[in-house]
C-alpha cells in the first residue's frame, strides 16, 4: 500500500540529514509503482508524478515532520481532483424522449447496464424504454428482452436489420406511448474497426442523443486510453460508466479514461443484478487505486 | 563512453515503457530489465537492437512454459473441455470457434450450456451450435449448472462423442460461492470421466490489466486451469498480462481469439505474439 511504501522511503531518507530536491524522487518512484500496478496508464502516470513532485516541493515535504502523511494527502487530493470535478448527473432533453446511447468494446457490460439504467431512471419517476440495436451478436435482442423482463421495463425490438431503423421506430413508439427516455443498447465493437465506428457516429448524428455513455470494464489495463480516446474522438462522449467494480480490479482505468477524455464518470457497475448501479464517487475509487 | 551509458539508459527506459504499456506489469518488467542490465554490465557495448533482441528472447523463454505438455496422447476416453473466466471475456464465442475447428477436423463434438444464470446465455450458445452443426445439451434457465454438466457427460458418452465442451457462466474470481460452484462442477466431471476435464481453458480478455494475475490464481485454485485463451487480440491491447501469468503460474497460452467469427481462433504462436508486443 502507498502509505507503507512511503514510510519506508522517508525512514531511510531521515538518515541523510538535510535532504536535497532529488531525494523526493525516491518517494515518487513508489507512487509510480503503486499507480502502474493499479493499471493507470504509463503516460498518465508520468504526467501525474510531475504534478505531485511540483506540489510536494512547493509544500516542502522534505522539511516536514510527517512527510508520508503530507505526500499521501497530496496524491489523494490530486487524484480526487482529476477524477471528480464537474457534477455527473444524466442529461435530459427538454423535448421528450431523451435518448441515452450506450457504447463500448465487446463484453464491457452494455446490455446489462441498459437494464440497470432503466431501473435507475424508473426509480426517479422516468418512463424509460429499452432498445437493442445489436443485430450482430447471437441472441442479443433476446438478451435485452430478458433483461427488460427481469427489471420490469418495457423493451422495443423489431427484426429490422438496420440499427438506424430500429432507433427511429423506437422513438416513434416512445412519443406515441409517452416514454420520456429511450435507452439505446448498441453492439460491442473494436475502436479499430473503422466501419463499425462510422456506423456508430452516423447513428449518433441521426438520433441526436443527449447522452453517449462509454461503458468500460474496470479491469482494463493500459489499453484503456487507446479505446476511450478513439470512442471519444469519434462520438464526443458525454460520460463514462465503469463496470465490474464488484471484483478486485484496482480500477486505474478510471484515471486513464478520465484523463484522456476529460469526460465525467457518471456511474459504476457493481454486480450482475439490475440494482447494481451506483453513482461514481471519486474518493472510493482513489482508495482502491492506492491499494 | 558517457554517451554510450546515457544511450543505453534511454534504451532501457524505452524498453521498460513498451513492456509496461503492453500490460506485462511492473514485477515481470523489472525482472526482464534487471536481467538486461546484468547483460550490459558484462557486455557494455550492446547496441539498442541487441538489447531489444535480448528482451524478446527473455519473453519467449517465459512463454515456453507448459508448452511441452501440449502434445496430448491419443485417448479413447471422452475429452472434456471446461471453459471458465470472468464476465464477458469471450468464453461462449471461443467455444463456438473450437467446436467449428473440431468439426473441420472430423471430430464429434457436443456442447454443454452450463450458464443457466445470465440472460439468454443458453439461447446464445444454441444459435452458435446450430451454425456450427453440433449438438448442445441444456437445462432450464435457473437450474443447477452441475446437473446440466452431468446430463451432458452422460449424453456425450451415450452418443459416442469425441469432445464435450462446457460453457460456464462468467464469474468474478472474488465471488466465493460462484467459485465453489465451479469446483463442484469440476468434481462431477472427474467423477464421471476418469482423468477429466483433460483441458480447462481460462478465457482472458486481451485488454485485461494486472487483475488477470489474480484471476488466473483463483481459477487455478477452484477449477484448475491447463491453458489460457487470449481473446479479443484483434484490438490494440497486447495481452501482456499473459506473460506475467506464464511467469507466475507456468500457464501456457494455447489459443488466441482474433475476431467474432467462427474461424477467428488461432493456435498461440509465441514468436508472433512477441513481435506484436514491439510493433
Ligand atoms: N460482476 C459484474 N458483472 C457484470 C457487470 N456488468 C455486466 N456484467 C456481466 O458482464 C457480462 C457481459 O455483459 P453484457 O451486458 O452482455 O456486455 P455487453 O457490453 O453488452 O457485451 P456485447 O454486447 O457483446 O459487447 C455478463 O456476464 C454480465 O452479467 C458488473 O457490474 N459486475
Ligand atoms: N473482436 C472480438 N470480439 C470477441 C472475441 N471473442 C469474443 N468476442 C466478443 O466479445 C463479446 C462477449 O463474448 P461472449 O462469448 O459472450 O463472452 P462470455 O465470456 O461468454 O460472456 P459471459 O458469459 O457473459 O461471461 C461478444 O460480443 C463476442 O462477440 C474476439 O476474439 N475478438
Ligand atoms: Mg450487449
Ligand atoms: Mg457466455
Amino acid at each position: 500500500r502507498l502509505t507503507e511504501r512511503l514510510e519506508q522511503v522517508f525512514k531511510r531518507l531521515r538518515g541523510y540529514g538535510k535532504l536535497k530536491e532529488h531525494h523526493i524522487d525516491e518517494a515518487l518512484r513508489q507512487i509510480r509503482v503503486v499507480l502502474l500496478e493499479a493499471d493507470v496508464n504509463f503516460k498518465v502516470v508520468k504526467e501525474f508524478i510531475a504534478k505531485v513532485k511540483e506540489k510536494s516541493l512547493g509544500e516542502r515535504v522534505l522539511e516536514s515532520f510527517t512527510p508520508t502523511q503530507q505526500v499521501v494527502k497530496i496524491v489523494r487530493d490530486e487524484l480526487i481532483e482529476l477524477l471528480g470535478g464537474e457534477k455527473s448527473d444524466l442529461i435530459f432533453s427538454s423535448k421528450a424522449p431523451s435518448i441515452l446511447m450506450l457504447v463500448g468494446l465487446q463484453g464491457s457490460g452494455k446490455t446489462t447496464t441498459a437494464g440497470k439504467l432503466g431501473k435507475w431512471l424508473r426509480k426517479r419517476n422516468h418512463s424509460p424504454l429499452l432498445v437493442s440495436t445489436d443485430v450482430h451478436r447471437p441472441a442479443a435482442q433476446e438478451q435485452l428482452k430478458v433483461v427488460a423482463e427481469e427489471s420490469g421495463l418495457p423493451v422495443f425490438s423489431d427484426n429490422s436489420s438496420s440499427p438506424l431503423k430500429v432507433c427511429f421506430n423506437s422513438v416513434k413508439i416512445a412519443k406515441r406511448e409517452g416514454y420520456d427516455v429511450v435507452v439505446v443498447d448498441t453492439a460491442g465493437r473494436m475502436h479499430v474497426n473503422k466501419e463499425l465506428m462510422d456506423e456508430l457516429s452516423i447513428l449518433k448524428k441521426e438520433i441526436q442523443p443527449t447522452e453517449v455513455l462509454f461503458v468500460a470494464d474496470a479491469m482494463t489495463g493500459q489499453d484503456a486510453v487507446r479505446s476511450a480516446k478513439v470512442f471519444n474522438e469519434s462520438l464526443d462522449l458525454t460520460g463514462i460508466i465503469l463496470t465490474k467494480l464488484d471484483g478486485d480490479a484496482r480500477g486505474g482505468a478510471a484515471l486513464s479514461i478520465k484523463s484522456v477524455t476529460e469526460k465525467p464518470i457518471k456511474f459504476i457497475g457493481v454486480g450482475e443484478r439490475y440494482d447494481d448501479l451506483e453513482p461514481f464517487y471519486p474518493e472510493r475509487i482513489v482508495s482502491r487505486i492506492l491499494g | 563512453f558517457k554517451g554510450k551509458r546515457a544511450f543505453q539508459e534511454a534504451a532501457l527506459e524505452q524498453l521498460e515503457e513498451i513492456l509496461i504499456e503492453a500490460d506485462v506489469g511492473v514485477a515481470t518488467t523489472r525482472e526482464i530489465i534487471d536481467s538486461l542490465q546484468e547483460k550490459i554490465n558484462k557486455e557494455p557495448s550492446l547496441s539498442g537492437s541487441a538489447l531489444k533482441e535480448h528482451v524478446k528472447d527473455h519473453i519467449l523463454s517465459l512463454l515456453q512454459v507448459g508448452r511441452e505438455a501440449a502434445t496430448q496422447l491419443p485417448s479413447d476416453a471422452l475429452q472434456v473441455v471446461l471453459v471458465v473466466g470472468v464476465n464477458g471475456s469471450g468464453k461462449t464465442t471461443t467455444i463456438a470457434k473450437m467446436a467449428y475447428q473440431l468439426k473441420e477436423e472430423g471430430k464429434k463434438a457436443l456442447l454443454c450450456a452450463a450458464d443457466t444464470f445470465r440472460a439468454a446465455a443458453i439461447e446464445q450458445l444454441e444459435i452458435w451450435a446450430e451454425r456450427v452443426g453440433v449438438g448442445v445439451v441444456k437445462g432450464k434457465s435457473g437450474s443447477d449448472p452441475a446437473a446440466v454438466v452431468f446430463d451432458a457427460i452422460r449424453a456425450a458418452i451415450a452418443r459416442g462423442m469425441d469432445f464435450l465442451i462446457i460453457d460456464t457462466a462468467g464469474r468474478l474470481h472474488t465471488k466465493r460461492n460462484l467459485m465453489n460452484e465451479l469446483e463442484k462442477i469440476r468434481r462431477i466431471i472427474g467423477r464421471e470421466v476418469t482423468g477429466a476435464p483433460q483441458e480447462v481453458l481460462l478465457v482472458l480478455d486481451a485488454m485485461t490489466g494486472q487483475n488477470g494475475i489474480s484471476q488466473a490464481e483463483e481459477f487455478l485454485k477452484f477449477s484448475g486451469v491447463t491453458g489460457v485463451v487470449l481473446a479479443k487480440l484483434d484490438g490494440t491491447a497486447k495481452g501482456g498480462v499473459a506473460v506475467a501469468i506464464a511467469r507466475s503460474f507456468g500457464l501456457p497460452i494455447k489459443y488466441v481469439g482474433v475476431g467474432e467469427g467462427l474461424d477467428d481462433l488461432l493456435e498461440f504462436s509465441p514468436p508472433e505474439f512477441v513481435e506484436a508486443l514491439f510493433s
